[in-house]
């Protein structure tokens, strides 16, 4: 653990409180995209099996379980309980096109050829481009609340804060994945155009609003 | 060898 991974790791769970509480305190889910909430329940789903068969340290089990929890009640909230206000229309990202190239390649591009690994791996490369549906969606309707802004700032900045994290590990413990580091590193460039517009914008006071 | 074990990020 360095300051980088737990930074990394508290920007995380940040974002995902910040977009619990939204949904919660508006009671709704307008400018959220639904399909890139099921992709990271997905994504914790197929990562976080090992939950019962390997044990690290109460910090990472407890983490895990935070996100399998919060992602499933963010999913219940969108689909379930605050269904009326989901906004599908504006939320047609078509999901197959991520699903599909990231199975192929977690079958192709792995540590190792068994159900778990492949599954991690799988989970590795959905969490890269996850956020497309979401960001879609924004690029779509052309703005997003500030609320949404800052959810998405913190979870973009997550991954930058890990690839600090690789950047670290492999000098002081030469520990490297390469797996986890090019799919992080798409995953940060992806996120490029609206830290942009993030910096310039929301955090002058302005809306997002992209250029007509 | 690289495995589940060394597994010790989210």
């Amino acid at each position: 653990m360095n300051v980088f991974r737990l930074a990394g790791d508290l920007a995380h769970v940040f974002a995902i409180i910040i977009l619990l509480l939204k949904i919660w305190k508006t009671r709704s889910c307008a400018g959220i995209s639904g399909k890139s909430q099921v992709l990271f329940a997905l994504v914790y789903l197929t990562r976080y099996l090992d939950l019962f068969t390997t044990y690290v340290s109460l910090y990472n089990s407890v983490m895990k379980v935070i996100f399998l929890a919060s992602s499933g009640a963010t999913v219940y909230l969108m689909y379930v309980k605050f269904k009326a206000t989901y906004d599908h229309n504006h939320d047609s990202f078509r999901v197959e096109f991520l699903l599909v190239p990231c199975v192929l390649l977690s079958l192709l591009i792995n540590h190792d050829f068994t159900v778990m690994e492949v599954l991690w791996t799988f989970s590795i490369y959905l969490e890269s481009v996850a956020i497309l549906p979401q960001l879609f969606m924004v690029s779509k309707t052309g703005e997003a609340e500030s609320i949404t802004s800052h959810y998405l700032f913190a979870l973009g900045s997550y991954r930058a804060l890990y690839l600090l994290n690789w950047i670290y590990r492999y000098f002081v413990e030469s520990h490297y994945d390469l797996i986890a580091i090019f799919a992080g590193v798409v995953q940060t460039i992806l996120y490029c155009d609206f830290f942009y517009l993030y910096i310039t914008k929301v955090l002058k006071g302005k809306r997002l609003q992209l250029p007509a | 060898r690289y495995t589940l074990l060394q597994k010790d990020e989210l």
